[in-house]
């Protein structure tokens, strides 16, 4: 089991799209 | 161009916190719609509830191997591990303080009618949203004024009898009836602090939009000091029933995001029902351990060259965690990218390991100073560029290895 930690999200918009079944990034969105 | 392209500038002046006027408020908001909140560092200068001792880097990382290895025993268990129901490896000192210390983020919210002000811990890895009300026999000071549920209209607790409470027991977060036949919740985290009180619900205000009928725990009793500093609670955000994310899922979407901001002086945000679009998705991949929102890590880039890993290594999947601060991977892909890093990192000489990582630099005298990319490749060919400030962290590479490859 690998763990996304919180510094590499960092400047990173993350999405959970729960409803559509997806997790979704947007990078320099911060 | 391709030195260009493989290499990021990272300024040495970017390790070290800058000064910051935090009287002047900062532009929040979301590329896209939905209720958007500003969300802070917790130990920042920006935060509503600023630290008066933030904890060093080292103490940090040492709080972050136990939320690490709580998720893992977590996650294990229920996929048919042993579990938290086994003893753990993990000893954890007394003097750890709290297992929710790894939780940087927060958000300020307004509780009942009126609305009270509180300051809310963010947690993708639980579900249970609770705050300190009054009466509260063992809780810990906060800056805020308690929130107090005879003052709000709106305010009640679930009858035992209630749907919401037999969801409650059915997820292992119910604690029983009070005498008055109110439902009593129960939170534990991984270095075995609880907190317990009467499950409820009252309107909760995010900015200017309100969500009634919010469901959370009215905290009364905390044990192994739950939280160390100011702040009021903790927001729930991840998969269960009651997390926040799905009560607001009917009418605000299903969907949320979020912004963690790079530094601890800037800020960030957290949108409840955004849209959706985009974005470069990957799969969400679910469990029966319904808090956590897993995806598929399948590559590592590391200066543009996807290192060479079997796709094996990696299909125990992995967890997304706003809690956690460092990734986890398997020693077997951390391996292959610290020596790939290492080979694009010769003209800085190593220095000691520090904590958790083991691919630490000397800076000394050294601006700019030119780090090879990383990028993490998700299913579906998602890349996703890491910023410098997701790759070195103080001046180590900020990732770190699981005990082996199947853990």
């Amino acid at each position: 089991l690998g763990i996304i930690g919180n510094v590499q999200q960092r400047t990173i918009e993350v999405l959970y799209d729960v409803g559509g079944g997806a997790v979704g990034f947007k990078a320099g969105a911060c | 161009g391709d030195n260009l392209r493989s290499y990021k500038v990272l300024h040495a002046g970017s390790l070290k916190s800058a000064t910051v006027n935090c009287s002047q408020p900062k532009a929040v908001s979301s590329s896209s719609g939905g209720v958007t909140v500003p969300l802070h560092h917790r130990h920042g200068p920006c935060s509503p509830v600023p630290s008066t001792e933030a904890p060093t880097l080292e103490e940090m990382l040492r709080r972050d191997q136990f939320r690490a290895a709580y998720i893992t025993r977590k996650y294990s268990g229920v996929m048919g591990g042993a579990g938290d129901v086994e003893q753990s490896d993990v000893t954890v000192p007394t003097t750890l303080g709290t297992s929710l210390g790894t939780l940087e983020y927060l958000i300020t919210v307004g509780i009942g009618s009126p609305a009270m002000t509180q300051t809310m811990l963010i947690d993708t890895g639980s579900d249970v949203s609770w705050v300190q009300c009054k009466p509260c026999s063992q809780c810990h000071t906060q800056a805020d004024s308690l929130f107090d549920p005879s003052s709000s209209s709106t305010y009640s607790a679930f009858p035992c009898s209630s749907s919401a409470c037999t969801q409650l027991r059915q997820s292992q977060q119910g604690n029983g009836c009070s005498s008055g036949s109110q439902c009593q919740y129960i939170v534990k985290y991984g270095d075995g602090s609880s907190g317990t009180g009467t499950y409820s619900s009252d309107k909760l205000t995010l900015g200017s939009s309100s969500v009634s009928y919010f469901q959370f725990g009215c905290s009364q009793s905390e044990s192994g000091n739950l939280l160390e500093d100011q702040t009021d609670g903790l927001m729930g955000l991840g998969g269960g029933a009651q997390s926040l994310a799905t009560q607001t899922a009917g009418t605000l979407g299903k969907a949320f995001s979020y912004c963690l901001p790079p530094t601890p002086d800037s800020s960030g945000f957290l949108t409840l029902g955004a849209a959706t679009s985009g974005f470069a998705k990957t799969q969400m991949l679910r469990s029966s351990a319904p808090a956590y929102y897993g995806v598929l890590l399948e590559a590592i880039r590391v200066g543009g060259r996807q290192l060479n890993i079997p796709a094996s290594v990696f299909s125990a999947k992995s967890i997304m965690d706003s809690g956690t601060i460092i990734t986890r991977l398997p020693p077997t892909a951390y391996s292959a990218l610290s020596a790939a890093f290492k080979a694009g990192m010769k003209q800085y000489p190593p220095a000691q390991p520090m904590g958790i990582f083991d691919t630490c630099f000397n800076f000394s005298g050294q601006s700019p100073i030119n780090i090879p990319s990383v990028a993490l490749v998700f299913s579906g060919g998602v890349v996703v560029d890491l910023a410098t400030d997701g790759i070195i962290l103080d001046s180590c590479l900020a990732f770190a290895a699981n005990s082996d490859d199947s853990s």
